[in-house]
């Protein structure tokens, strides 16, 4: 899976993601990412979120729109809010993964509980930085 | 100047003993190349919308990530693509599932997006609607790579030998009748 998630000059907010699914997957099945709230989410008003992992446990976290809600509706920053769904409300549920994400500050977080999660970030004034592992 | 993007290549089946120096070198690349597209777009004033288009496209086109070109194989030895987008400032979105002959899956979605009534199309439909929309489809070969072939081929086989192992074990899950 891949994705992106940005923010403007003029301060609007964008989520994309695409993936070619699991390995051997059968049945037709459909994993998060294009199911809205799940793994793709967006709204000015909080966030811009794509996520990747194990889809089923992904769905059943609603997970971009579940950060969004407590942005917008308990006042939680953004890392916080991911962090809550992601290392404890993913991982309880058992699911495997993680997100970038961005707010209407152009604050960055990208928290994972996987092994690793390819990942990168860039700023305005040109900083970022490129990882794979946690350290 | 406030603007920033940030994006990701996956998370599920990274393991840090199989990375080889010159492996994450190549994955620092593809990212690299993706941050740089989508940072291109908004250093010159361009939209968030743009920007993660232009990131994700740039890893479709990459056959190191799993999407676009580069996408897994199912069971039946296809390739099944999903994707989807958003637009923030006014919720806006778009997305298609079960796509196989769409070479660009993000593509087909900001079209889903700004071309329908729609939200989410799938398979055949979904198909229909992007020829309609003057999209060329792709013959399944243009998502081949060796790597998810054998990749592929490796899990039947563990698919197999599992299966072997319930058969002759008296305590499989599959016996557990009541």
């Amino acid at each position: 899976t891949v994705g992106a998630v940005a923010l403007d000059n003029h301060g609007n907010l964008a989520a994309a993601t695409s993936t070619g699914g699991m390995t051997n997957k059968r049945y037709g099945r459909i994993g998060d990412t294009p199911i809205i709230g799940a793994g793709t989410y967006a709204d000015n008003a909080t966030c811009a979120i794509s996520a990747t992992g194990v889809g089923e446990f992904i769905m059943r976290a609603v997970l971009a729109h579940d950060i969004a809600a407590l942005m917008q509706y308990k006042n939680m920053t953004l890392a916080d809010a991911a962090n809550l769904v992601v290392m404890e409300k993913l991982t309880a549920l058992g699911g495997s993964g993680g997100l970038v994400a961005i707010d209407w500050d152009g604050n960055i977080v990208m928290p994972f509980n996987s092994e690793g999660m390819y990942r990168g970030y860039k700023l305005a004034d040109g900083t970022g930085e490129i990882a794979i592992f946690k350290d | 100047m406030n603007f920033a993007i940030a994006i990701h290549g996956g998370a599920g089946t990274i393991r840090r003993q199989f990375m080889t120096p010159e492996k994450e070198a190549e994955y620092r690349a593809g990212l690299a190349e993706s941050l740089e597209a989508g940072y291109g777009i908004l250093r010159h004033g361009g939209s968030a919308l743009d920007a993660v288009m232009k990131a994700v496209i740039a890893m479709e086109n990459n056959p190191l990530f799993n999407a676009g070109k580069g996408a897994v194989f199912t069971h039946e030895g296809t390739n099944e693509q999903d994707a989807c987008v958003m637009d923030g400032s006014t919720r806006a979105v778009g997305a298609v599932a079960a796509v196989k002959h769409i070479a660009s899956p993000v593509t087909l979605a900001r079209m889903v997006m700004e071309r329908s009534k729609h939200v989410l199309l799938c398979g055949e439909g979904a198909e229909r609607f992007a020829v309609a929309n003057g999209m060329t489809l792709v013959e399944p070969e243009y998502f081949y790579t060796k790597q998810r072939w054998d990749q592929l081929q490796l899990a039947l086989k563990e698919e197999a030998r599992e299966h072997k192992q319930e058969a002759q074990l008296d305590h499989s899950d599959h016996k557990k009748m009541g």
